[in-house]
């Protein structure tokens, strides 16, 4: 475990208790796409059914439970939460999130390392988390406005996958047999979708003033 | 997962 995966493991911990801190402090999930926490929540289901047959340190197992179970918290109040539900912009959450889903898979059955149940779950939710930020970020888009919190939210979000690519690139020069390129490729994806957002919330920061996007 | 993997990764 290197410094730059340690940091990228905690903003991406941090992100997920401000989106909690957000909905349980307002009571309210405007500006956040149930599409993108279903789809986590799928990622995080299919790539941690090893949790219980491979070990790896207590560090992981524990993150793992976290993961999961505070994503699970999340789709549970935004759907099953009387006052939350209320405030779910369904008319503007509209991304076919199916797509991705199928798109996912089928990549997963053609690209993978190794042909098993596991593997395949494995590269899907690699494949699945690189474009689950889709749906949040199209939201926001339609919205124009970006609420503080949610701001934070996605900005860690983008900051935990720039910070995992700073990991790969010290993971390939000090480890002799660093194989990555299944999630090497597909979190670059990744990190190249928060671009734009992260261009707006640089001139917002610059400015001194509420971040908005363009229509 | 093999030494060096992307699979000791969250």
């Amino acid at each position: 475990m290197n410094i730059f995966r340690f940091a990228g493991d905690m903003t991406h911990l941090i992100s997920i208790l401000v989106l909690l801190l957000k909905i349980y402090a307002t009571k309210s999930c405007s500006g956040i796409s149930r599409k993108t926490q279903e789809l986590y929540a799928l990622v995080f289901l299919a790539r941690y059914v090893d949790i219980f047959t491979e070990f790896i340190s207590v560090y992981n197992t524990i993150m793992k439970i976290v993961f999961i179970a505070s994503t699970l918290a999340i789709v549970w109040c935004m759907r099953g939460h009387r006052v939350v539900r209320r405030s779910y912009d369904k008319e503007l959450d509209t991304f076919r999130h199916y797509f991705l889903i199928a798109a996912s898979l089928v990549l997963a059955l053609l690209v993978h390392e190794k042909f098993t149940f596991q593997e395949i779950l494995w590269a899907f939710s690699i494949y699945l988390e690189a474009v689950a930020i889709l749906p949040q970020l199209v939201l926001l888009q339609r919205s124009g406005n970006v609420d503080n919190l949610t701001g934070q939210y996605v900005f860690f979000l983008g900051a935990y996958r720039g910070l995992y690519i700073l990991n790969w690139i010290y993971r390939y020069f000090t480890e002799p047999h660093f194989s990555r390129w299944i999630a090497c490729v597909s979190g670059l994806v990744q990190t190249a979708l928060y671009a734009d957002f992260f261009y707006y919330y640089f001139l917002s920061w610059k400015n001194n003033a509420k971040l908005k996007l363009p229509a | 997962p093999p030494k060096g993997s992307s699979h000791d990764e969250l």
